[in-house]
C-alpha cells in the first residue's frame, strides 16, 4: 500500500497562491500569508465557510454584525469583484492592496471615485454627495440644519465641478484631490506595512492545518 | 467669509471608511 499524506492543508474557497497575489499587488509573499490569517479569522467568524459575508465584514469593522453603514456597504461591494455577495481571499488581497502605502496615488484616487459614485453612473452626482453627507451625520450624531447641509453640498459641488454640468466626473475628481491630498488619507492603511508583525503566527508556522 | 466644510473632507472621516479596525485584535 502506498503511503498517503495524513494531513492536507485545507484552504478557503477561492484561495490563491500567495506568490500569484504578491506578483499582482503591493504585498510581499509573507504579507499575503499574514493577510490569509486575518482573512481566515474574519471569514470564519459567523458563517464558517471561508468567505467573507457582509455580516462578518460589519462584525470585523464595527464589532457588530448588524450595524449597517452606507460606506461599509460601498467598500464591501467594491471588494466583491465577482459580484456574488461574498469576498474570497483573492478579492480581499487585491482590494486591500489599494490601501497599501506603496500603491500609486492614481489607483487610490480612482478607487475613492468609485466608492463615492454610489450608483455607478460614472459621475458623483449632487444627490449622491448629499446622501453621503446625511449618512455621515446620521452615523456621527452630529446635527446640522438642512440649510447648512444644502450649503455644504452646493459649495462642494461648485468647488469640484469645474465644467459646471452639475456632476463630478473622474477628471474633476482627480484635479480636486491633487489640490486636497488629505481627502485620500482614508485610502492608505499604515497597518498594511506592518501586517507580518500584526499576524506573525502564520508566517512562522507557514501553513496552518485545520 | 469663513470657509465652509468641504463635504468630501467630512465624508472621509466616516467610521465606515476606516478599514484600520479590521486589523485590531
Amino acid at each position: 500500500m502506498g503511503c498517503w499524506l495524513s494531513k492536507q492543508v485545507k484552504h478557503t474557497p477561492g484561495y490563491e497562491e500567495p506568490a500569484v497575489l504578491a506578483a499582482e499587488t503591493a504585498f510581499t509573499v509573507s504579507e499575503v500569508e499574514a493577510l490569509y490569517e486575518l482573512f481566515r479569522k474574519i471569514s470564519y467568524s459567523i458563517f464558517k465557510d471561508g468567505l467573507i459575508h457582509k455580516e462578518e465584514f460589519q462584525l470585523a469593522l464595527f464589532k457588530n454584525s448588524k450595524k449597517n453603514n452606507l460606506f461599509a456597504d460601498r467598500i464591501f461591494d467594491l471588494f466583491d469583484l465577482k459580484r456574488n455577495g461574498v469576498i474570497d481571499f483573492g478579492e480581499f488581497v487585491r482590494s486591500l492592496s489599494v490601501f497599501h502605502p506603496n500603491t500609486a496615488q492614481d489607483e487610490k484616487i480612482a478607487f475613492a471615485f468609485r466608492l463615492y459614485d454610489l450608483r455607478s453612473t460614472g459621475f458623483i452626482e449632487r444627490e449622491e454627495l448629499k446622501e453621503m453627507v446625511l449618512a455621515l451625520l446620521n452615523e456621527s450624531e452630529l446635527c446640522l440644519s438642512d440649510d447648512l447641509v444644502e450649503t455644504i453640498v452646493d459649495q462642494t459641488c461648485k468647488l469640484v465641478d469645474s465644467n459646471s454640468d452639475g456632476k463630478i466626473d473622474p477628471i474633476e475628481w482627480k484635479e480636486f484631490v491633487r489640490k486636497n491630498p488629505s481627502l485620500l488619507k482614508n485610502m492608505t492603511l499604515p497597518y498594511l506595512k506592518d501586517i507580518t508583525m500584526a499576524f506573525p503566527s502564520f508566517v512562522m508556522s507557514s501553513e496552518v492545518d485545520d | 467669509r469663513p470657509a465652509l466644510m468641504n463635504a468630501f473632507e467630512l465624508i472621509s472621516t466616516s467610521q465606515g471608511l476606516n478599514l484600520g479596525t479590521l486589523f485590531e485584535k
